[in-house]
């Protein structure tokens, strides 16, 4: 299980979730990333996992709000009633793709699937979670418990979280396995990784001992800006190994993907002319082979 | 009193309140901003703020947190020891600027200072005031009374809130006179724009009736992209008259002025070949004359 986290707002959590999920699931033969059953759970209220898939948000039946109040008494619950299926997700996908390009009479490509992913979407409610919790006993692991049915179902599971070092944040840190932190090339990310690694530190060494961190992302790194090179030299001095080779560049073409109903690593093939698609399937390698190495 | 909110994380408002709150303090008579005595408080736990002016937050001395906690029996608090006064934050930019440029024999330029900017820096322990305030009663109101003091010695007072509706920006809402929401012009952008316009209707119906909205303001438009494009017109569609004159363009200047010390709009001068420093006194303009108009 892993969790993508960072308090810092716009760095790419969302859209590392998803590419990742996306490529990890479909696998690729010359990458050598077999194909897996992935499940993301999206922790953040404002739901943004839904959306890059084109999920419409009131359309949903029971919702990850109803997981957590499920997980009163410890007893293990079935997921199954929370979760939008590959198939399902596959509709939604297909609608948005002709939402986007109306005229298009041949309507969307064969490849606009997925065969492996599901999403256990966010819900508003969410944010109320976090004051509920608050005065309970083992706050901290109740997302673990309502997950440890899906184990066995998934063979991975991500996690997206909010812009912040809240519960619902500590509540991933405490059922991941795996830590990977997306930085934003831009002046204030490393200012808060201070912060950030002292929860890790505090989540290992009180709730989750083996809770790893997978490694660093740099994100929307802008080729040519002094911004981005100060903060890449920097990253590397506090960080070294820990940072994850690739490193993804800022493209509107990443931006823009979940117009038509995915993230850019399904909508477009990667190869050199999109640098954005490559650039997450050549990070879904790196984290492959990290998962293997371990 | 002005809140900044948009609990979508990086749409730009600490750039705003720190591009704002420099302008408004400074003034210019082309333009019909007369100067005004500002405070700007940070909410938010990452502390963006303080490090736009090359504060090193190491070095503060009491802070935001023991604010809250002396806002215990409702009683008048001074603010002032709390408060970093304009020639010390001038220090810290002057400082900044060295570091950014060590080998210019010349030092920092006479404007590169501050005369009645003053900062109310945030703290780490600020995020563990949601939990404590959750269960006490009239919790929102904890920031309005701890400011009751600061609106005799303040013109304006700009609020920064984190990227979450929780508990401190409900008491940045509480506080606030008048709300401005800065909207990314990015794919993810209006999906969550119904959970803010809840909550602040929630506040206005039942802890502050006098809040209002001020304006939407968009920041990061990218000109000649599809998506910058499509998500301007869906918000035109949704806020019409709401929406500010003055869209903020994307541009790698803004990300790195405070690199040397401060925001934009006090580190470059406001003409045509500097477009993000242009926009951000535009902006001021219109804030300054709905200000006004009201
Ligand atoms: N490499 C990139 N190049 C250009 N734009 C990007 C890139 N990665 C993400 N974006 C855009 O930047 C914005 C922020 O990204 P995203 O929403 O994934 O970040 P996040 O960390 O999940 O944000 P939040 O803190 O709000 O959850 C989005 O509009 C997204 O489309
Ligand atoms: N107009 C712009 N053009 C280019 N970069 C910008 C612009 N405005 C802000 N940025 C950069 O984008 C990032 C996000 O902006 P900022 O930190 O102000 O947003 P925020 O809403 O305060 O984020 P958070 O939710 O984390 O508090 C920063 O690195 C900032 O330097
Ligand atoms: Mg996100
Ligand atoms: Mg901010």
């Amino acid at each position: 299980m892993l969790a993508v986290v960072n308090h810092k707002g716009g760095c790419g959590k969302t859209t590392t979730v998803t590419n990742l999920g996306a490529a990890l699931s479909l696998g690729s033969e010359d990458r050598g990333i077999k194909p897996r059953k992935v499940l993301i759970v999206d922790l953040d209220p404002r739901g943004n996992v839904a959306t890059t898939f084109g999920v419409d948000k009131n359309a949903l039946g029971p919702t990850m709000n109803g997981l957590f109040q499920a997980v009163i008494d410890g007893s293990r619950i079935d997921i199954n009633p929370f979760v939008i299926p590959p198939e399902q997700l596959t509709r939604w996908m297909r609608k948005a793709w002709k939402r986007q390009f109306p005229d298009r009479s041949r309507g969307p490509p064969v490849s606009h699937k997925v065969d492996s992913l599901s999403l256990l979407p966010a819900d508003l409610d969410l944010s109320g979670i976090e004051i509920e919790l608050a005065m309970r006993i083992g706050r901290e692991h109740r997302l673990r418990i309502a997950l440890e049915g899906a184990m066995e179902q998934f063979d991975l599971i991500i996690i997206d979280t909010p812009a912040s070092l809240g519960l619902l944040t500590v509540n991933a840190l405490t059922a991941a396995d795996w830590l990977l932190i997306p930085i934003q090339a831009e002046f204030y990310a490393l200012e808060s990784m201070g912060q950030l690694l002292d929860t890790l530190r505090k989540v290992q060494s009180r709730v989750n001992p083996s809770l790893k961190l997978l490694g660093i992302s740099m994100t929307m790194v802008q080729t040519g800006s002094n911004l981005g090179k100060m903060v890449g030299d920097s990253a590397l001095r506090h960080f070294g190994e820990r940072i994850l080779r690739t490193s993804i560049p800022r493209s509107v073409s990443i931006a823009e993907a979940p117009l038509s109903g995915g993230p850019i690593a399904l909508t477009t093939s990667p190869i050199e002319r999109h640098p954005g698609s490559l650039a997450y399937w050549d990070l879904a390698s790196d984290v492959n082979s990290r998962f293997e190495l371990a």
